[in-house]
């Protein structure tokens, strides 16, 4: 995360590091139900093989020396459409839910997040010496309309129906490599709901460049379609 | 009919005006109340209040126009749509808008002065022609529309030029535009703005009121260079408008030359460095910062040369750099006197609530109770105030963030909805929130236990007290073993919990139950010849609610 602060331990209890066999973060994702992982496709590239990852919960450090921390393994991988930067794991037992570990919301099917409505990403991704280095970290920024976003002067044209854009148009702060896969979520009714999936940008943090998360809303049926058949 | 009484008016909740002359009734309906101000006689009743609790209707001769809106709780200010119109119908007899300039930009004389010129039509001669202040009007019916009495002794009077009601056209790039336009410039049938058909799109009328979203007129919400709409042809997503430029010049603003009040959107003078001394872009150029703020897209926002400039809502006059590391930067124009000291840390570390009546709350809550956004205090749009950091210096009256500068009862602010003047802010007293574990539970909000399986994939498999109604889909302990089918005897033989023993106890396949209601929760025989049975993890629905995390986060704005 470029920009923005350090988490308060533990605010984001549906935040996961996706870690290599030997344990090295890299790529985010959110817990959705207490066996289920929602990811990006592209963080899963290195291998198709579901024993090549683990999933870490209830951490708060890169370093994952919580005493909260839970480890897990991965014994499903369920990719999205073709061309759809969208996966699921299924993790080898359920999380425990606590006050440390607990699920994000989805949403509604095919809800359109409002443009300007106030959402969150979070990660220990490439901070570009922004500070908060190790630490989980969360920005904020408005949801800008894909018409804005697919203008010539920001994204002319890269920002599909089934993505979305979020950031300032100014630069400054953004999500970056390793944040990757992780939530973007949006604040309503005192209730955080999963809109977003972190997935590409051109560079971080540039004006006018606002970062691209898949939209989750459109792939809700998918979501539970493969839950219920695995 | 009786409500179509209220469709000549327009609505605004938790307003006020303190006027006199007024009359006071009362009424059972709100109808009614309108009813009285469409019959006043004493007066010309532009504005009612209503008060639903006391059934109070109070009717006035003035308007958000001509006076001061206050704050106040349950009552609803009721204008005349005619009496807040900017344009005139006909010949503009009863044009009641507040323009005091003659077309040729001359100051108009206030209609009961007699210098420059002695007049001979006045409030007096003419009670019914509402002959205010200096605005223009035609009490004598001139065929040339609204004049006055200029203030230029060479010019005892001039026509005003006010623009046309039935003329649907626009100034500056459009954005408040109102007009019923609803086809795209290359023929399209505009798509309604609440609908999501034939294309999805972000542009939602109830999350953004002040943009007047309405039916599938052409609009400009996102500051393109004019109104333009999604359409109804599926392979067409959207398309400008086309909508003519009005004749009559666009608002005059006050132009601030030698500092900013505000936010400093008036400030057109001559000032080209930034804060850290840098030299400013001319914004007709595009290096070295490629950019969208041209005088094209932002006609009425005197981007001239490559002077400070605020054209949109930033907190202080800003530029584009001509350093290439640097993109832009506020520059320092002094303050007229109102805006508040320097950026402090917005958030304290502690909880997001206030104490006491929240006079010293300085939290960056910025959304009201019902979830709407805050104006900013330094705007005027879409609600005329009072509240302002230089009238209240102490109040920390930064961006739209909640405050309770007025010593009312809790933290409070403006709305971005037009219909909706103030509300008390989305924010808890310190001293009743319960403790954070309880906070969360919600008894209405608490994730169901999981029904069976077929029909509730996308519960969350949770289980209610010790689990003997569990039926979820848990089928391994707590070390992860997979468990033994109720029905099966390998690799552990037993005889008291199987589907003919128990019918009622769920005994489906090799999920966790628990069918003797053991403390401990919901159990399986285990598929590991050397454990017989073991309990599983099935998490508590009570600790399950999703999107609400027991330690509420920063939400640092990234800005």
């Amino acid at each position: 995360i470029v920009g923005g602060c350090i988490s308060k331990p533990h605010s984001w209890p549906w935040q996961i590091s996706l870690r290599t066999r030997s344990r090295i973060h890299f790529c985010g994702g959110t817990l959705i139900d207490a066996q289920w992982v929602l990811t990006a496709a592209h963080c899963l590239e290195r291998s198709d093989s579901p024993s090549a990852y683990k999933v870490l919960l209830g951490i708060h450090t890169e370093k994952a020396n919580e005493p909260s921390k839970q480890e897990r393994d991965v014994v499903k991988i369920i990719k999205g459409p073709a061309s759809t930067d969208i996966a699921l794991l299924k993790l080898d037992r359920p999380a425990l839910i606590n006050d440390k570990v607990s699920p994000a919301c989805l949403p509604e099917k095919d809800y359109i997040v409002p443009s300007n409505t106030e959402c969150y990403v979070t990660g220990w991704g490439e901070t570009q010496g922004s500070g908060g280095e190790g630490y989980l970290k969360e920005t904020g920024f408005p949801v800008i309309e894909n018409k804005v976003c697919n203008r010539p002067s920001f994204l002319n044209g890269r920002v599909k129906d089934h993505e979305m854009c979020a950031g300032n148009i100014e630069g400054g702060t953004d999500s970056c490599q390793g944040d990757s896969g992780g939530p973007l979520v949006c604040y309503a009714q005192n209730t955080f709901v999963l809109q977003g999936v972190t997935s590409w940008g051109l560079g971080c943090a540039n004006a006018m460049k606002p970062g691209v998360y898949t939209r989750v809303s459109k792939f809700v049926d998918w979501i539970e379609r493969s839950m219920k058949q695995n | 009919q009786r409500t179509d009484v209220l469709e000549a008016y327009v609505k605004t909740d938790g307003a006020w005006i303190i006027k006199l002359p007024k009359s006071q009734y009362t009424v059972k309906t709100v109808e009614e109340c309108a009813v009285k101000c469409d019959k006043e006689v004493s007066f010309t009743c532009r504005s009612f209040l209503y008060i639903e609790k006391d059934q109070d209707c109070v009717t006035l001769p003035a308007n958000s126009k001509t006076d001061q809106i206050l704050r106040r709780m349950s009552a609803t200010l009721y204008e005349k749509k005619v009496y807040l119109l900017e344009c005139v119908n006909g010949i503009g007899k009863d044009y009641r808008g507040t323009k005091s300039r003659s077309k040729s930009g001359k100051m108009c004389q206030r209609w009961e002065g007699t210098f420059p010129h002695l007049p001979n039509i006045t409030p007096k001669t003419h009670p019914k022609a509402d002959l205010e202040s200096n605005f223009c009007r035609n009490p004598d019916e001139d065929k040339g529309g609204p004049w006055c009495y200029t203030t230029d002794p060479e010019k005892r009077w001039e026509h005003c030029n006010i623009q046309d009601c039935t003329e649907e056209c626009m100034q500056c790039s459009g954005e408040n535009y109102r007009g019923k336009i609803s086809t795209s410039m290359s023929g399209f049938t505009c798509q309604r703005w609440d609908s999501q058909q034939p294309h999805n799109h972000g542009y939602i009328p109830s999350a953004l009121p002040d943009k007047y979203l309405e039916e599938n007129y052409c609009r400009n919400p996102d500051g393109e260079p004019k109104p333009w709409c999604f359409t109804n042809n599926p392979t067409k997503r959207w398309e400008f408008c086309t909508i003519p430029r009005c004749t009559t010049e666009p608002p005059t603003i006050v132009p601030e030359l030698t500092c900013a009040s505000g936010e400093g959107s008036s400030y057109r003078g001559t000032i080209s460095v930034t804060v850290s001394g840098k030299t400013c872009q001319a914004w007709a150029s595009q290096s070295p910062q490629k950019h969208s703020r041209t005088s094209e897209n932002y006609p009425c926002k005197g981007l001239d040369g490559n002077y400070c400039r605020n054209p949109d809502n930033e907190r202080s006059p800003w530029c584009y750099t001509t350093d290439p590391e640097t993109r832009w930067e506020y520059c320092s124009v002094p303050s007229c006197g109102d805006t508040p000291g320097p950026e402090e840390p917005v958030i304290p570390e502690g909880e997001e609530c206030y104490e006491g009546d929240g006079s010293s709350y300085r939290g960056a809550m910025s959304e009201t109770i019902s979830g709407k956004k805050c104006q900013f205090w330094t705007s005027m749009e879409p609600h005329r105030h009072s509240k302002t950091p230089l009238n209240f210096p102490k109040a920390d009256l930064r961006r739209n963030l909640c405050r309770n500068p007025d010593g009312d009862r809790a933290p409070w602010c403006y709305t971005t909805d037009p219909s909706v003047r103030w509300e008390y802010c989305n924010l808890e007293r310190c001293d009743n929130i319960p403790n954070t574990q309880e906070s969360q539970t919600n008894p209405s909000q608490t994730a169901t236990q999981a029904t069976p399986v077929e029909s509730a994939p996308s519960k969350i498999d949770c289980k209610v007290g010790n689990g003997a109604d569990y039926r979820g889909a848990t089928s391994t302990t707590l070390m992860g073993i997979t468990c033994q089918a109720w029905s099966s005897m390998t690799p552990h033989q037993h005889a008291s919990f199987t589907p003919e023993t128990h019918p009622d106890k769920g005994l489906e396949s090799n999920q966790c139950r628990n069918p003797d209601n053991d403390v401990n929760g919901p159990w399986c025989y285990t598929t590991d010849r050397s454990k017989k049975w073991d309990y599983c993890q099935i998490p508590d629905c009570e600790s399950l609610k999703c999107g609400q995390p027991a330690t509420k986060p920063k939400r640092c704005f990234g800005r």
